[in-house]
């Protein structure tokens, strides 16, 4: 039965979504069945495999409100092993439509209950805010990857983020652990990168990846195109990043 | 009495904070009299002119409970001129806890109608989401300048923010228009830079600044030191694309 990996920082623009693409079809290639879960309304992720939001008739929301089997959601993508629940705009409207709701933090969970047999991993791609799906999210994974650009800002929030999944072990979810923190955005030649990363192990020693994403504009040009980088560009910076990402990330489960 | 602009676009990591830290004290050295109110549960505005978060014993959030006159909450930056309404991360409960309440919607712009007189521009940072805070913050305004990263994922979700405002200005405030699209972290060496601005221009005509803002590791910088660039590095590429967007800001102004 699969495991659940929340891909989640409150922080925008750290490379949440890109991660939670790259990292899902690396895994699918090495021949893994994996699932992409997207839970942030903006449906980058979605988008980012190819699937257009005007085409979609079914996502996550008709899972939430129990009007589809949530087999019946997920789609094939254009990588091998890979599957897709797709998200969409309307998704916006569950923190405030379903405040009033009991067990209104397991909605995820129920839905990935029936699917996680199939799988090997699940990979939930968060919205960047610590609201009601992120909080899903973090209810329904037995992990968090956590990415984190190598900016200033981006370390700011990580005190909140780390205390925020301290109240969900505590109170939704006791099993809930870090599965790393996940370097990004990586610019060799920017001393601001490099003091970033220092600061990173620093505080968090063996939670940081060994593996650092460094910037490289094919991992942006990508989603443009429907593909993961391993399909736009196998050969390019990004797609080997993301390749070792998925090594580690393995070699790291074997040592639990 | 002052002209409120709200910075917003709920695409996370494109500019919004950069933007309205430096377009405040760059308009502050013109002689303005400027107020920055950080309406993120991040609270990046806050730290990025050099407030601690330990320190701060008052907040955006004891204005919307009314506990305290705003006046009493706005500091003071190191800059001449530029004042500061700060949030903390304590504000991240408020989507919750005014979900009952009548006018939730208005929280913001009741608290800046006691400010308005004392300045001539008020410039609200927005989180990365369209959540109860942001609508506030379009409440509140007159106009909504939009930073737009120049990468695919953030002309994607722009369909969805002009929805967000023209329901906005539908149901809730009349007169709120479009300040104008800012493209922000742009690269010259790179096509998909070139190829989001001409998709920019061509949907979006003079709604687009001329100036655009070009990636500057200066910009990402400045916010560890808690300095705008105008002080942290005056004669960087930074620094001389917001001097530029202040004078446009203002000249565009002028032709309403
Ligand atoms: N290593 C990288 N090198 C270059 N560009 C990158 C890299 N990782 C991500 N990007 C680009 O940076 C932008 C932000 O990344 P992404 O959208 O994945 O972040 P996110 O955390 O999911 O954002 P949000 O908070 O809005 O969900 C995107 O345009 C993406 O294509
Ligand atoms: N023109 C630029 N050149 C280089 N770096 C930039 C530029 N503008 C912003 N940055 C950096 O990019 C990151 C994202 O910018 P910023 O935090 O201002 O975006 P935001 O939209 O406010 O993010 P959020 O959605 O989390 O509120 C920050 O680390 C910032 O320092
Ligand atoms: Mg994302
Ligand atoms: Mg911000």
């Amino acid at each position: 039965s699969a495991r659940v990996i929340a891909i989640a920082n409150q922080k925008g623009g750290v490379g949440k979504t890109t991660t939670a693409i790259n990292l899902s079809a690396a895994l699918a290639l090495e021949g893994y069945r994996v699932l992409l879960v997207d839970a942030d309304p903006q449906a980058n992720a979605t988008t980012g495999v190819g699937i257009p939001l005007q085409e979609l008739s079914l996502h996550l929301y008709h899972c939430f409100i129990s009007e589809v089997a949530p087999r019946e959601v997920v789609r094939p993508t254009a990588v091998d092993g890979l599957d897709i629940l797709p998200s969409h705009t309307d998704l916006v409207g569950v923190e405030v439509e379903f405040v009033d709701r009991a067990e209104r933090e397991r909605l995820l969970q129920r839905t990935l209950n029936t699917l996680r047999p199939h799988y090997h991993f699940i990979f939930i791609d968060c919205a960047p805010s610590l609201g009601i799906l992120t909080i899903n999210a973090l209810v329904a994974a037995h992990s968090v990857l956590i990415p984190v650009q190598c900016e200033y800002f981006a370390l700011e929030g990580l005190g909140k983020l780390l205390e925020t999944i301290r109240l969900v072990r505590q109170s939704l979810n006791p099993d809930l652990v870090i599965e790393g923190l996940l370097p990004t955005m990586y610019d060799t030649r920017l001393l601001l990168s490099r003091q970033v990363l220092e600061e990173l192990r620093y505080h968090f020693g063996d939670l940081v990846f060994q593996t650092v994403i460094h910037r490289n504009t094919r991992l942006a040009e990508a989603p443009s195109h429907g593909k993961p980088i391993c399909l736009y560009d196998k050969h390019s910076r990004g797609a080997r990043d993301y390749a070792a990402v998925a090594r580690e990330f393995l070699a790291r489960l074997a040592q639990y």
